[in-house]
């Protein structure tokens, strides 16, 4: 199980842009 | 083709659709000790974007982290930007457990209005920027 930290960390990644090289 | 770079100057969405853009930003945002902002705010369309394919309990855990680390301590700095009515009202939702994919909509808008307003464009005329571009 993720803690909560690991959860925010991902959210906050997945909202961000992909590289698009 | 116009350069990434003074597309960032266009608005705070061309800047934040940008990967570099982004990751310069909050060099200078974390220079200003506010980088939590940032943070927020991508929590915030992070939390929406995955709503659908997460179960209720992750989202649930999540709603609580962001609430948590952001909203919770008053004296932070994103939750000194944040209206206290939007704060009670994602705080009655963490509580009743009233997990909602837009409940951080309001918090977002009001934190985006802010960096459009004050921290965008001081970086457009800060160091950081300048010499980069």
């Amino acid at each position: 199980m993720d803690s909560e930290d690991d959860l925010l960390i991902k959210c906050i990644t997945s909202a961000m842009p992909q590289h698009k090289k | 083709p116009t350069p990434p770079y003074l597309k960032w100057a266009e608005s705070l969405h061309s800047l934040l659709d940008d990967q570099d853009g982004i990751h310069l930003f909050r060099t200078f945002l974390k220079q200003e000790e506010c980088a939590d902002l940032l943070d927020f705010w991508f929590a915030c369309s992070g939390f929406r974007k995955q709503e659908a394919n997460e179960g209720n309990e992750k989202m649930l855990k999540l709603a609580k982290a962001i609430y948590k680390k952001y909203i919770l301590d008053n004296n932070g700095i994103v939750s000194r930007q944040i209206k206290p009515a939007t704060k009670s009202f994602i705080r009655d939702c963490v509580m009743k457990l009233h997990i909602d994919p837009a409940m951080f909509d309001q918090a977002q808008t009001e934190i985006q209005t802010m960096m459009e307003e004050n921290t965008y464009p001081l970086f457009l005329k800060s160091d950081i920027y300048l010499e980069y571009t």
